[in-house]
């Protein structure tokens, strides 16, 4: 563990707390994409599968059963417990054009052809689309509230912060998980323009925000 | 390609 790695773990905790209580204290799930969560949901299932098969330590214990309850717990929100403020009209995005080729590609692209292995390779690729829906709703009700932002920029960081992590691994102890990596930096690149907006107008204290 | 070592990473 390395402060990179710590501190990208705490910005994805911090996003996904940042959503929940968001949700859970106004009540409401507008302008949130249920796709998006969904998708997170699926990629802390297929990728924590080990979680009682392998122990790495009691924080990678804790913190996988943290952010899989979570995770559950604000799909729950937005589809049952406030789904009637859910906006549906406005999360239409495809999530088959994303799971079709994560699919095909984690059959091709893995370190070996098992179970446990491609789950793990389809999650990892799954993560790096999986804010699509939230990003393509964004800018078809052409604003986020301002805590949408914050919820997304955490989200971002936690990767950029992750690649600094591997970075320092690879420096310091040899390690480079190819997969990861590659798959990381598509990730965040995903959120470069979303920076961008959020450092020259979010933090501006102009609150809401629209993507191009 | 390199074969990830344990996944140790969330």
């Amino acid at each position: 563990m390395n402060i990179f790695r710590l501190a990208g773990d705490m910005s994805h905790l911090v996003a996904i707390l940042i959503l929940l209580l968001k949700i859970w204290r106004s009540r409401s799930c507008a302008g949130i994409s249920g796709k998006s969560q969904v998708l997170f949901a699926l990629v802390f299932t297929t990728r924590y599968l080990d979680l009682f098969t392998s122990f790495i330590s009691a924080y990678n214990t804790v913190m996988k059963v943290v952010f899989l309850a979570l995770s559950y717990a604000t799909v729950y929100l937005i589809y049952m417990r406030f789904r009637n403020s859910y906006d549906s009209e406005n999360d239409t995005f495809r999530v088959e054009f994303l799971l079709v080729p994560v699919i095909g590609l984690s059959f091709l692209e893995n370190y070996s052809f098992t179970p446990m292995e491609i789950l793990w390779t389809f999650s990892i690729f799954l993560e790096s689309v999986a804010i699509m829906p939230q990003l393509f709703m964004i800018t078809k009700t052409g604003e986020a509230e301002s805590i949408t932002n914050h919820y997304l920029f955490f989200l971002g960081l936690y990767r950029a912060l992750y690649i600094v992590n591997w970075v320092w691994r690879y420096h310091t102890e040899g390690f480079f998980d190819q997969i990861a990596v590659v798959s990381g930096v598509v990730q965040t690149i995903f959120y470069c323009d979303f920076f961008y907006l959020y450092v020259t107008r979010v933090l501006r204290g102009r609150g809401k925000m629209s993507l191009p | 390609c390199h074969r990830s070592r344990t996944k140790d990473e969330l």
